[in-house]
């Protein structure tokens, strides 16, 4: 493991943990993607199925466990601790419109068609795009509070960190996994705009507004 | 067969 990759898992827990945090100590998850959150669940589900098949490191198991345990922690506090703070009529994003398509891409193009691969590339397909219904609710209410833009920039950092590892991997490991690549360069692209905003308006500011 | 390719990555 190298340190882009260390970074970038760390990046990634910390996003999980502000946002989490956030609703908990807010006691309200205003502002925030419940659908963002669904798909984030099912990302790691059916990333992580291979918590019953296959041990591959103690580090391993340990992260698979606290982000699948997070993510369903913050799916709770959405949609029933603090279902009353939850902006519901501003996360209109039709999820369905991410979902099918990549489904039906996971089952086209995969390394390998047996059901947990497929579940695997469904995943990683998924998790490119799974920020979009947050990032639609930012778009249409104008705004984000700054603890929001934390949380994204460091789930945003993550992928853009990983494909660093992945660059590193190929040159120090050979290691090459095409479907991992494109999808994590979709995924920091999504990101592009966002870290721009973060960069030049987020500092110094209480919210940060997306233009429409 | 194996029932699927190792991910070693999270």
């Amino acid at each position: 493991m190298n340190i882009f990759r260390l970074t970038g898992d760390l990046s990634h827990l910390a996003a999980i943990i502000i946002l989490l945090l956030k609703i908990w100590k807010t006691r309200s998850c205003a502002g925030i993607s419940g659908k963002s959150q669904i798909l984030f669940a099912l990302v790691f589900t059916s990333r992580y199925l291979d918590l019953l098949t296959s041990f591959i490191s103690l580090y391993n198991t340990t992260m698979k466990v606290i982000y699948i345990g997070c993510a369903y922690a913050t799916v709770y506090l959405i949609y029933a601790k603090f279902k009353a703070t939850y902006d519901g009529n501003h996360d209109t994003f039709r999820v369905e419109f991410l979902v099918v398509p990549v489904g039906g891409l996971a089952f086209l193009v995969n390394h390998d068609f047996s059901p947990l691969e497929i579940l695997w590339t469904f995943s990683i397909y998924l998790e490119s795009v799974a920020i979009l219904p947050q990032l639609f609710m930012i778009s249409k209410t104008g705004e984000a509070e700054t603890i929001t833009t934390h949380y994204l920039f460091f789930l945003g950092l993550y992928r853009a960190l990983y494909l660093i590892n992945w660059i590193w991997r190929f040159y120090f490991e050979g290691f090459f996994d095409m479907i991992a690549i494109v999808a994590g360069v979709v995924q920091t692209i999504l990101y592009c705009d966002f870290f721009y905003l973060y960069v030049t308006k987020g500092e110094g500011r209480s919210q940060l507004s997306i233009p429409t | 067969h194996a029932l699927q390719i190792p991910h070693d990555e999270l």
